[in-house]
């Protein structure tokens, strides 16, 4: 089996989390907030057996999206003068795929 | 070394973390919540040296027992119609065993 | 890639974000607490690319810092009577590194 640790911005969370349960995949939401926007984000953590891994990876896919976001201001004074706008991408889901010795509910 | 990835009733985990720390074991706790009920349970993180999987494994196991819960109405309505019924078991608790390359404090 | 995995003191935790960010080290916080003395602490996970694990590594280690703590009293009743003090040190960092099999923005 495998972890999936999937990191989505706040306005995605809710769908993302209705859509596992249709496709009957478990999920744990933890509270969470971006390093660099410091907003409030969600990090969820799925653990699948290895044949359900691509599945689970589509529905993250189809059910997060990017977004244009505005750096607030007080992080632009710190910024290199080389920091070539106001605006970042965030999202889709930043998605890690960590190896599983066991999975078992005990 | 392990890391251990336990998912626990909101209920069970102020004895487990309790039985933890008698039994020497260090544990982080991160709010969570569940993805099918929504409801807040908790999930803690056990760094342990291999040669403890198995004890840390046995405190989680002694501590953390399954209840019948009943599931949300508003979440029934969204249901097939071929969900047996109103009630799911949720616990003991949930396990993911890890591998870890460095377990340090720096 | 790798996970890192880093338990830090609550009051390093935001002067960490930033060495991190001003490193272009990309970070996710999330809200926990220690099971010991219960106090709320910080979790932050960071994918990182294998090149620059000790990078990230040595920026969590210049950016947090040991601790002496008191015991709260009511943990104090519950204690062998071998415990040798009212003092514990909380820190640097407790840091674990997984191995990652996938890391990717889907
Ligand atoms: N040092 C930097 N310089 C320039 N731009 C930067 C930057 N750090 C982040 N960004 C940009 O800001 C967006 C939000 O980052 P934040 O750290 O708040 O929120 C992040 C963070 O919570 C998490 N994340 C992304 N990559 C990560 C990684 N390698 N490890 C841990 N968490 C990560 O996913 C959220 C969304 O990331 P995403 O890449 O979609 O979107 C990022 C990225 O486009
Ligand atoms: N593979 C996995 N990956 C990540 N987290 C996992 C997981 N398996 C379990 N969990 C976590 O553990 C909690 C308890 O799961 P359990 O299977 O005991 O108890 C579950 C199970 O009996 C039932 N359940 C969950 N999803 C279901 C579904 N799609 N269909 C039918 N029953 C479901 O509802 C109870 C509560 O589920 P809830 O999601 O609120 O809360 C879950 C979830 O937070
Ligand atoms: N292997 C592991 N797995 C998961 N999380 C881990 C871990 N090792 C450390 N942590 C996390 O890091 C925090 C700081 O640990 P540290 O060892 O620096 O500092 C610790 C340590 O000096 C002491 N301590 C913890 N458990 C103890 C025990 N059973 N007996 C004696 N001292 C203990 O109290 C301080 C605060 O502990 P607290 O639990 O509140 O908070 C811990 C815990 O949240």
């Amino acid at each position: 089996s495998k972890l999936i640790v999937a990191v989505v911005h706040g306005d995605d969370a809710g769908r993302l989390v209705n859509a596992l349960r249709e496709a009957d995949l478990r999920v744990t939401q933890l509270q969470s907030s971006g390093g660099f926007l410091k907003a409030r984000n969600a990090t969820l953590i799925l653990g699948v057996e290895d044949e359900r891994l691509s599945e689970a990876m589509q529905v993250i896919e189809e059910n997060s999206r990017a977004r244009t976001l505005s750096v607030p201001l007080e992080l632009l004074g710190g910024m290199e003068a080389s920091w070539p706008g106001t605006e970042v991408v965030h999202g889709g889901a930043t998605v890690f795929v960590l190896p599983v010795e066991e999975m078992r509910r005990i």
